[in-house]
């Protein structure tokens, strides 16, 4: 997270990191069931096995593993059918975990919005991630508020490609707040009625964050999902055994 | 140090060896490039990024599509191309550059554009670095009359110059002769248009199972099915007896959704349904057990049952297998399904796969029950420190 700072631990519950040997964390993710996990599909790229990953739960430093960590190994990957990785579109997949998470008040899950549930522009949100900072890579998570702005406005930013409905952006003309490599498939969450955090978008791609280019940040519009990830759910837990 | 591209194998680069002896061909996959006159390119790029999605959201990336709108060189686009994707020689794996005429020219005809708006021409294109065209030890890459001189993401004005694809068709002129303006409909541009909305989409996307024009018409009509038959959500067709059987006969599985559900009758009660051979089912409570609750609502995404009795008991009637209600002012035959007779010993997944019909239901009650979804978007309350 670019001009973002560092959030206390466990203000952001569904915060998860996806990670596979050697690098360690690769990509952030998010916590929506106790067994189901959402992150982009453009984070599997030539690494589709399974096998090779392990999301880490209820962790701030991730240098310093703490007792509210919890650790699952991957079950399966649902990447998106149409997802596209040339022009970065249905950048969205699914994680099963091998068993459930426990749910404390370090790891717990984020709310999902209905399918007609659309953030409005000019609201304002919060991202959350272990990506880079423009200097240095943190250990600890950072958090950054972003104003999200119209597909029109955001469009105008990039003229290089397509701005599609199933994308949302978030972020400041200046790009003082914004996501950047290694925030990919972490959370853009917004605080609805009764102190509700639901799951809008997820860090998929933007400019290069700490080039002289800025702008805004796109990220996987969630809401366009829904039903898509409700039917994959369904199917691997109920059809599939 | 970081993994060599995987025709190196997968082992690490050595330290100091980088990624020496690791280059290879590749299929050019940046959207910017996808109509060279080559397609294959070799990385590291000329602007050292190391991937083609390094490149695709880098600074050069965003400057050169912007620049070539400005129509300061026909060619700027190609060679901004042979940067940021450049040929790739089969036979040796290593990269083609461009000639340096092309890279001379490039800058000499755009760098002032660029000024005009306070930005610099990219660092890493320093000419000198690109062979000579006579060059007789190296080859090295020119335009042909008939290169493109706009990218995919462009549409070429009748005057020759580009202006981004996005702006074609959307009312205002950009080209000085308005033709982006002209032959807009979906037909002409190669597109499927939505039949009650003036939406264009590709023709792949029709038919796909996913719904892309708003009032879903591109998802209709696309399969003939017999009168025995219902549609899956790809169009395949089903026997409508194996609709929700507990076995997925549509190859998505579509035929075993939204199986179990909950209605609401004129006590605010809610019913267990279940859309047995595409027709709703009321459940019998014979032999019903907390833990089918349970089923019912994690099937239905919602968390635990919250009835502790979740029966009720009708107020007339014999045991029945049909029960006659009124639905908007007529009557029907509501359906009733009987759990199994050995459902305990059967290793099913799904409440509905437990259910049988035909059978009568002797206590008279049919199964309500109350769902509570699983909590969720809490965080932890902030900790107070007394001052």
């Amino acid at each position: 997270i670019l001009g973002g700072r560092t959030s206390r631990p466990g203000r952001w519950p569904w915060q998860c990191s996806l990670q596979s040997e050697p690098s360690g964390h690769i990509c952030g993710c998010v916590l929506i069931a106790k067994r189901w996990v959402l992150t982009v599909a453009h984070c599997f790229e030539g690494r589709e096995n399974a096998a090779v990953w392990k999301v880490v739960f209820g962790i701030s430093n991730l240098d310093h593993p703490s007792s509210f960590m919890q650790t699952r190994l991957v079950k399966s990957i649902i990447l998106h059918p149409r997802y596209n990785r040339a022009v970065v579109d249905y950048d969205i997949s699914i994680v099963q975990l091998d068993e459930d998470i426990n749910e404390t008040s370090y790891v717990r899950p984020v709310c999902l919005p209905s399918k007609e549930q659309l953030v409005q522009p000019d609201t304002y949100c919060y991202i959350t991630g272990w990506g880079h900072m423009g200097n240095k890579m943190p250990f600890k998570l950072q958090e950054g508020e972003v104003r999200i702005i119209s597909l029109e406005q955001c469009q105008s930013y990039f003229d290089m490609k397509t701005i599609t409905s199933r994308m949302l952006c978030a972020g400041y003309e200046s790009g003082t707040v914004d996501s950047c490599m290694g925030d990919s498939g972490g959370p853009l969450v917004c605080e609805q009625p009764a102190g509700r955090w639901t799951l809008f978008g997820l860090t998929s791609w933007g400019s290069v964050c700490f080039s002289k280019v800025l702008g805004p940040g796109v990220y996987s519009n969630v809401s366009h999902f829904i039903e898509w990830i409700e039917k994959q759910i369904y199917i691997h837990t109920f059809l599939m055994n | 140090c970081i993994s060599c591209p995987d025709p190196c194998g997968t082992s690490l680069c050595e330290t100091r060896n980088g990624q020496t002896n690791c280059s290879h061909c590749e299929p050019i996959t940046l959207e910017l490039c996808m109509n060279l006159p080559y397609n294959y390119t070799s990385y590291p790029n000329y602007l050292g990024h190391r991937t083609q999605r390094e490149a695709s959201v880098s600074w050069e990336s965003s400057l050169f599509p912007a620049l070539v709108q400005t129509n300061c060189y026909k060619y700027l686009m190609f060679f901004a191309c042979t940067i940021l994707v450049p040929k790739c020689d089969p036979h040796t794996n290593q990269r083609i550059p461009p000639c340096r005429t092309l890279c001379v020219q490039s800058k000499e005809r755009c760098e002032s554009v660029l000024g005009i708006v306070g930005l610099q021409w990219p660092e890493d294109t320093d000419c000198t670095q690109f062979p000579d065209e006579n060059s007789e030890n190296q080859t090295c890459l020119t335009p042909d009359e008939d290169v493109e001189e706009c990218s995919p993401s462009h549409f070429k004005c009748r005057s020759g110059r580009c202006v981004l694809a996005s702006r074609r068709c959307d009312g205002q002129a950009d080209c000085e002769d308005d033709s982006d303006e002209d032959s807009c409909g979906c037909r002409e541009r190669g597109l499927w248009e939505c039949p009650l909305k003036k939406l264009c989409i590709k023709h792949t996307m029709i038919c796909d199972g996913f719904p892309d024009c708003p009032d879903m018409m591109d998802e209709k009509n696309c399969s003939f099915c017999g009168k025995d038959e219902l549609e899956c959500v790809n169009h395949e067709c089903v026997q409508r007896e194996l609709w929700c059987d507990g076995q997925a006969d549509c190859s998505d599985s579509s035929d075993e959704w939204d199986c179990v559900t909950l209605s609401k009758n004129m006590n605010s009660l809610m019913f267990l349904t279940v859309h047995r051979s595409a027709v709703d089912n009321h459940v019998c409570a014979d032999e019903w057990q907390e833990n089918l609750s349970q089923l019912a609502c994690s099937q239905m995404g919602l968390g635990v049952s919250t009835e502790e009795n979740p029966v009720i008991q009708l107020q007339q009637g014999g045991p029945f297998k049909t029960e006659i209600v009124l639905v908007d002012g007529e009557m029907q035959h509501q359906k009733w399904l009987n759990l199994h007779s050995d459902w305990k010993s059967k290793n099913v997944s799904t409440l509905h796969a437990l259910l049988v019909n035909g059978q009568m239901c002797r206590s008279r009650s049919k199964v309500a029950l109350l769902c509570t979804k699983e909590d969720c978007g809490h965080r932890p309350a902030a900790r107070m420190n007394k001052r």
